[in-house]
């Protein structure tokens, strides 16, 4: 049963190829899932400011439309207002969290390199050690990045407490249960029979390809995130063979085999949104004229657009949140090895004083 | 995505 402690090793040469071969790889996989994501957000806001497809089932004019319906219940069902509301809340708590122990690394480097100072201005050349200024330049640039980092994690704090301020009341609504999300939503007398109209049933295909176009970029996604290959086989037999390793051309090759399928996919996805986004726009256009437009139904419209659009603002707004809890929590674990470097230091600095110290009094 | 990535922070001493 022995496992050979050493079998992942491989030359430092390899190890460093795979790092950027592997940032290479990020770099595309995180640009192509943003492509995409970029892509539904915009035709969800495209759509949301149509009011399709609650325009279409908005048939009595004061009941819920089946879409809107669809969307309260899944917020709903993924924590609501509570949820985001306490995430939120804690968000200053783990800034703080982190700002203290990285405030609390530095200060004892700081006050153990006050008494080195303190005890070599009074013993002069016999205090023989290195400084504790040299000693702790490292840490202290270590600790400089994390605090750079903490400041741009402030910035995006604020991103998100402004969408969440923005859109919390509309959230808010859509959150309520039926009778009263029904109450908030003005009522207008039946829309003009349009059912049997060609144009209904156009925009409800149209509807229905774009929401193909979403599911399949869901699956693409996955595709995309599960592509494996293991490249440190390529770069030892490179290495092997050649002696060195030509790191950029073996990998831009490889990561086109991998990657150059799905990212015509990717732009195919794109461009297919397009064509149906601009065709619904047109429909949409036609539908409108045909629709009897006043006071009320218009009002109807806004305040169902709003709604349609409180959920994309949801699903955006509780996946920068939890974006934001997991970077805090991830950054205090590097935060607390941070911590117990600068402790383990100092102990050893004040031993090594102390020794010191004791030599200095007997001689 | 928002917020800034840990990674520099992750890559041990070996690496630099």
């Amino acid at each position: 049963k022995f496992t050979d402690l050493f079998e992942k090793m491989v030359p430092l040469a390899v190890q460093q190829s795979m790092t950027v071969y592997n940032s290479r790889k990020a770099e595309i996989v995180n640009r192509l899932i943003g492509q995409m994501r970029e892509a539904t957000n915009l035709s969800n806001g495209v759509l949301a400011s149509l009011n399709l497809p609650a325009a279409l089932e908005d048939l009595s004019g004061d009941s819920i439309p089946q879409s809107i319906l669809e969307k309260s219940r899944a917020i709903i069902q993924q924590g609501g207002l509570q949820s985001i509301d306490q995430l939120i809340k804690d968000l200053p708590e783990l800034l703080q969290r982190n700002r203290e122990i990285l405030d609390e690394s530095l200060r004892i480097l700081d006050e153990e390199e006050a008494t080195d100072n303190d005890l070599r201005n009074k013993f002069g050349q016999r205090w023989q050690r290195t400084a504790s200024n040299d000693l702790y330049k490292p840490l202290r640039t270590e600790g400089g990045n994390v605090r750079n980092v903490l400041d741009k994690a402030v910035q995006a704090d604020i991103v998100v407490k402004q969408r969440y301020g923005t859109h919390r009341e509309m959230i808010a609504l859509l959150c309520k249960p039926e009778a009263e999300l029904n109450a908030a939503i003005p009522s207008a007398n039946p829309a003009k029979t349009l059912q049997g109209s060609e144009v209904v049933s156009v925009l409800r295909a149209l509807l229905a390809n774009i929401n193909k176009v979403k599911m399949e970029r869901e699956k693409l996604e996955n595709d995309i995130k599960s592509a494996q290959f293991d490249m440190t086989s390529k770069f030892l037999t490179a290495l092997a063979q050649d002696g060195a390793i030509n790191e950029e051309a073996i990998s831009v090759t490889e990561l086109d085999n991998i990657y150059g399928g799905y990212t015509q996919k990717v732009l195919q996805s794109l461009k297919s949104q397009e064509e149906i986004l601009g065709n619904i726009q047109n429909s949409h256009q036609e539908f409108s004229t045909m629709r009897q437009s006043n006071a009320d139904a218009n009002q109807r419209e806004e305040m169902l657009k709003k709604l349609a659009a409180a959920h994309d603002s949801y699903v955006e707004l509780s996946s920068n949140l939890k974006e934001g809890t997991k970077f805090y929590n991830e950054l205090t674990e590097i935060l607390l090895k941070f911590q117990n470097k600068c402790s383990d230091i100092v102990f050893a600095r004040k031993t090594e004083r102390d020794e010191l110290l004791k030599d200095l009094q007997q001689s | 995505s928002l917020y800034p990535s840990l990674e520099d922070l992750k890559v041990d001493k070996v690496m630099k």
